[in-house]
């Protein structure tokens, strides 16, 4: 579960609302 | 004068704005500062949550970026699994080049810290780590390393042939072979009288590579012993090589 790198995921994928 | 490659052109215009990173990271510090006597970090603790703020930033740099951002998230992930203490430590000796004191280190917040109370207060690891990345400085400030080579050396990085299991490999080699090209023209153009700049820079940067896997192993090191700040992105990109 450690190395699933899920934050680095969220980071990626989230979508920007500007 | 010759004209600036596109690439290089469009990477100048990706850039962050340096006072937005600095102002976010000063605040999130200051944060953490405002924290009970108990709850509050080391020195140390506080320059790996600086570190963690970076790569926040570094993440964000790297989604915007041209031919990243057609990359599936898995891809993304691996690419930056491969490189984020690389581009780490390219942006810690970019702002030294541009600080440009031997003496003393410009950290991201703005601070300036001496070399001598590194000396004095880092470990002899970390000590010699810095030191390296300060003759890695000087030696990038001896070929006279500008910003338009800069932006293109960190997509170099960034695009790394290393990377395997990639889904999009062709579009990852095209986009290095782009950015060497680009590298090439705008060298050459702009530097005809140093000579073999364009093989100068790459070698430069195996050596940022090299630093940076040994800083890695030292942070890793430093988080078996219970002193990296958990539960951040800094840890998670440590452990995402580490299984």
């Amino acid at each position: 579960k450690k190395n699933n790198n899920a934050l680095l995921r969220y980071l990626l994928d989230k979508d920007d609302t500007k | 004068p010759p004209d600036i490659p596109e690439v290089i052109l469009k990477l100048l215009q990706l850039e962050p704005d340096e006072a937005q990173v600095k102002g976010r990271i000063v605040a999130c510090l200051q944060q953490e500062q405002g924290k009970g006597r108990h709850e509050r970090l080391s020195t140390f603790g506080l320059m790996c949550k600086m570190a963690d703020q970076t790569l926040f930033s570094i993440v964000e740099w790297a989604r915007s970026c041209i031919f990243f951002k057609e990359l599936e998230v898995g891809d993304q992930m691996k690419l930056l699994q491969n490189c984020w203490s690389e581009l780490l430590v390219f942006d810690h000796i970019y702002r030294q080049l541009q600080h440009g004191k031997e003496q003393s280190v410009l950290l991201v917040t703005g601070q300036e810290v001496d070399m001598s109370a590194i000396a004095a207060q880092a470990g002899s690891i970390l000590n010699t780590l810095v030191l390296r990345a300060q003759e890695l400085v000087l030696h990038l400030h001896s070929l006279q390393v500008d910003r338009q080579e800069f932006v293109c050396l960190k997509f170099l990085i960034l695009f790394s042939l290393d990377v395997k299991y990639l889904e999009n490999h062709a579009l990852v080699r095209e986009a290095q072979e782009k950015a060497n090209a680009a590298l090439l023209e705008y060298t050459a153009g702009h530097y005809p009288h140093c000579a073999d700049k364009f093989r100068q820079l790459l070698l430069r940067l195996a050596e940022v590579r090299a630093l940076s896997m040994q800083a890695e192993e030292y942070l890793y090191h430093k988080h078996l012993s219970g002193e990296v700040p958990c539960n951040n992105l800094l840890i998670e990109m440590l452990h995402a090589k580490r299984t």
